[in-house]
């Protein structure tokens, strides 16, 4: 489903470059659930942004569904954005002035649903995050794992192929991270993809497989002992 | 130094008037090191915005260093904001078009430090960071872990009494992590009083009190076996 070959991304920051990522290579089947971790700085979000085709590599290829994503005109990459890809960002990245319901909504809209649908599938999307009776609140109106939690929704809402979440547990306590990482693990025994960025064991250790990063390069990329 | 009782808080959001802190009591003595955890939800954020004078409660009191806020006029509340109190924010609000140099000075700035002075404590707060080397890096050019190390340096460049962390590692592998928790263990020993939100035990381990928060209330305080 993804075959990503050799990223490179080069950061211009005033003088200096960064070499944010140095010759990246990953391979994920349908159905996988990989984790990505390593040190603060090593690469994570740079890798997670330019297979969500939100940020282009300074040099490499990336083929998702078989399809070379540099070869994608702007119009073709938004639409494989909506509807191939959920991302779940480390920021969240919520509208500000939106309901979590409307902010849930907002990847249906695009793909051209209509109202009860998308009020229907975000409503559902809120149910399984626990968060039903906060719908109508801002996002300042919430706590940082309640934004969290509706970035997910928001991800899931249009049952995409590929589900790419940096740090989806990073503002949440134990129990409600077990709850996101038993939804993911549904979902990726419906056939979803999931590739999750995360620095704690725990949940890594849910993944089939985990991936190290450092420096902008993978170090390592080792099946989990389960079946 | 900190002697908070009885603290409520209620949000209006629309109709639904949100309950968030119901009767949390606590006291913090000098020097002290606590957690506080709690779901996601619990009341942590808001209890934190409180004890750092960002926020009034509904009711109940609060004193800090003897001086009871509530009392406190406009001016005399920032000054306390800016000279008591070290505040690592859970969504760090770090200024956008801002190095990280400058957003670490900031607070010298509002407590009238001279140029070189400011630059030269923010750029010691920032080593003990590590992050000497994306001073001049902007928000948007840093990680989520960087930018949660700059809020950090941030918070104690001025060396204030007590530092007030809301989930000060939840972006941060564990070394990073690890590191950050030395720096603060440092302060501590030196005479600093923390207190920091937490959804890992690991990190909550290291305190010397763990206080756990549900639906608005403390419902548990307990010292750590350490001495
Ligand atoms: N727009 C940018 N301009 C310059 N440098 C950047 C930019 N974005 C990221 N970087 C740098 O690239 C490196 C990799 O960043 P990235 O966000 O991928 O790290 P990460 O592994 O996700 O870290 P974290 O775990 O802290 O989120 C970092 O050192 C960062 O400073
Ligand atoms: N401005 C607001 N208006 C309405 N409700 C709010 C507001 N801010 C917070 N809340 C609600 O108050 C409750 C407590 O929020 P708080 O941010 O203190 O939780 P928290 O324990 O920090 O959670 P987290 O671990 O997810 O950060 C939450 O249920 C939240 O929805
Ligand atoms: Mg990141
Ligand atoms: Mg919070």
């Amino acid at each position: 489903l993804i075959v990503a070959a050799k990223l490179h991304r080069v950061y211009d920051a005033g003088e200096v470059q960064v070499h944010a990522l140095r010759g990246a290579s990953l391979k994920v089947k349908k159905g996988e659930c990989v984790a990505i971790m390593g040190s603060s700085g090593s690469g994570k979000s740079t890798l997670m942004n330019i297979l969500g085709c939100l940020d282009k590599p300074t040099s490499g290829s990336y083929y998702l569904c078989g399809e070379d994503v540099a070869r994608l005109g702007r119009n073709r990459l938004a639409d494989v954005r909506n509807q191939t890809i959920g991302f779940v960002f480390q920021s969240f990245n919520l509208l500000a002035r939106t309901s979590a319901q409307e902010n849930v909504e907002l990847p249906l809209y695009y793909a051209g649903a209509g109202g009860r649908e998308r009020r229907s599938k975000a409503a559902e999307a809120l149910e399984r995050v626990g968060l039903s009776d906060r719908s109508h609140h801002h996002p300042s109106q919430l706590s940082g794992g309640q934004q969290q939690r509706v970035a997910i929704a928001r991800a899931l809402v249009t049952s995409p192929k590929v589900i790419l979440a940096d740090e989806p547990t990073g503002n949440l306590d134990s129990k409600t991270s077990v709850e996101v990482m038993d939804l993911l693990a549904d979902l990726v025994d419906a056939g979803m993809t999931v590739v999750l960025v995360t620095h704690e064991q725990g949940i890594a250790a849910r993944a089939q497989r985990v991936i190290e990063m450092c420096d902008g390069e993978i170090v390592s990329d080792v099946r989990n002992g389960r079946t």
